[in-house]
């Protein structure tokens, strides 16, 4: 039952009972909070009438559960004089590393995901949702295979009138680079560093699947579950996976210049080399 | 050289090589063959960096030609080179390289087995750094898969994670020394550890 507050700049990471939230001042009057949560899709199994089911290439959800830690959640909290950064282990399978940077304005959450537990025969596709309260009207941004940012409307096709069967996939978009959404007041930019889909599905938030794990074939063409593994001499297990994504909360418009630079960041890392050397005698 | 660009495009044609349409044993060979173009690149950035090394200190000490290592698993924070406890009298080099057109300033992370370690520049002058704890997942993680995929446990096992700001000019490099002080300088970083239905 105790609050935590993590960060020294204009960005704040918030702990309490209820999960982790990131609040920005923009100015005064204007505070943009954006909280974080973890849930996974139910892959569609298939029915007699409609056989369809989730697979590899296939996104047909059959319901969304939240993802809530299990039992007492650890948190551990370190405080340096370059970052802030919080471990956390939501549950046996999903543990997450935020960190908040001096003088920077983003938080980077650095997520392992896995192994999916799939015994009680359940495909599942793993997702993470910033929730806010910003007044987006159906409308975000992503990227086009790393180049423009385009804009797309929940349930809208601007070139053909669009029937929608399949409200979550049918909002679904590949994020090579990022996905932003944005209001009168402010604007929420996430980035990724690997390719990932994303949405937004309800006004004002913003969702990326991280990992999914299947139980079924979608029937077009791998001919094998989508279930990968790790074996090792004492069996196989699903793979675990990690990542980072990060977010930033600007006011409208001062988003473009950090999805730019910091994504060509992301995707152009410093390289690390090592050597030694004999005392000071340096080369 | 030739081998390596060719292979990098012939791997990049397909979406299987990334997006999980494939059977297991086609990712696993993907895996492979993206290995393997990894271990003939190392090979390219180390005689690079070797050579521009070796041209920096040439008004100095002939340089014979420093070998490098990667760490191309350091996003598991598993790194024999910089995890190896420090022979006595010597110091771990990190030379960082940027490859865009522009001067970076990041935070960089190698996993390390002392806790007594400073970083100092190329002038010489010791950086700001922190250190941190691997959590109890990370170090899970790290052993399974060293494990499973190098078919051994991780020989060194560090216990921490040295961060330092790397500055780093555009489209070049810059060296770093970390040191192991012999004497407990410091702790990590302040940490405290809370439970709760968070």
């Amino acid at each position: 039952n105790q609050n935590v507050e993590v960060g020294q700049g204009n960005l704040k990471l918030l702990y309490s009972e209820e999960g982790m939230k990131m609040s920005r001042f923009l100015s005064t009057s204007n505070e943009v909070t954006a909280e974080q949560s973890y849930a996974y899709y139910i892959g569609s199994n298939g029915t007699d009438k409609d056989p369809q089911a989730s697979g590899a290439y296939v996104f047909r959800p059959d319901g969304e559960r939240p993802i809530k830690s299990e039992g007492e959640a650890q948190l551990t909290i370190v405080r340096g004089p370059l970052f802030d950064e919080v471990h956390q282990e939501l549950n046996s399978w999903i543990s997450q590393i935020t960190r908040v940077y001096k003088g920077k304005d983003h938080a980077e959450i650095e997520f392992t995901v896995g192994p999916i537990p799939v015994d009680d025969d359940i495909s599942k596709e793993v997702i993470t949702k910033l929730t806010t309260t910003m007044k987006t009207n159906g409308t975000f941004y992503t990227d086009s295979n790393g180049r423009d940012f385009i804009k797309r409307v929940r349930d809208f096709r601007t070139d053909w009138d669009l029937q929608v069967y399949q409200p979550v996939a049918g909002n679904y978009y590949p994020i090579n680079l990022g996905i932003y959404m944005q209001d009168k007041t402010s604007e929420l930019s996430v980035l990724v560093d690997r390719a990932v889909g994303g949405s937004s599905l309800e006004n004002g938030q913003i969702e990326l699947m991280l990992h999914r794990r299947m139980r079924h074939d979608d029937i077009r063409g791998v001919g094998e579950v989508l279930n990968e593994t790790v074996c090792l001499p004492d069996g196989c297990k699903g793979l675990t996976i990690k990542g980072k994504f990060y977010v930033q909360i600007d006011k409208p418009g001062e988003g473009a210049k950090w999805r730019r630079t910091f994504g060509q960041q992301i995707y152009s890392p410093l390289l690390l080399a090592f050597t030694e050397q004999e005392g000071d005698n340096w080369i | 050289t030739t081998d390596l660009l060719a292979d990098a495009l012939a791997i990049a044609q397909h979406h299987d090589a990334v997006s999980g349409t494939q059977r297991q044993h086609v990712a696993a060979d993907y895996a492979l063959r993206l290995s393997i173009g990894y271990l003939q690149a190392e090979k390219v950035v180390a005689s690079s960096l070797s050579f521009l090394s070796a041209a920096k200190s040439s008004t100095e000490k002939k340089n014979p030609g420093t070998k490098f290592q990667q760490c191309p698993l350091l996003n598991i924070s598993y790194c024999p080179a910089s995890e190896a406890r420090l022979s006595s009298g010597k110091s771990l080099v990190v030379v960082v390289y940027n490859s865009i057109g522009w001067k970076r300033e990041e935070v960089v992370r190698v996993p390390v087995s002392s806790e007594n370690v400073i970083v100092k520049d190329s002038s010489g002058k010791e950086v700001v750094s922190q250190l941190l704890p691997l959590s109890d997942i990370t170090l899970r993680i790290r052993n399974e898969y060293v494990k499973a995929y190098l078919g051994k446990s991780p020989r060194d096992t560090a216990k921490h994670v040295l961060a330092f700001t790397a500055s780093v000019p555009p489209l070049g490099f810059t060296t770093y020394v970390i040191s192991d002080t012999g004497r407990t300088a410091r702790g990590p970083s302040s940490s405290y550890v809370t439970s709760g239905s968070t």
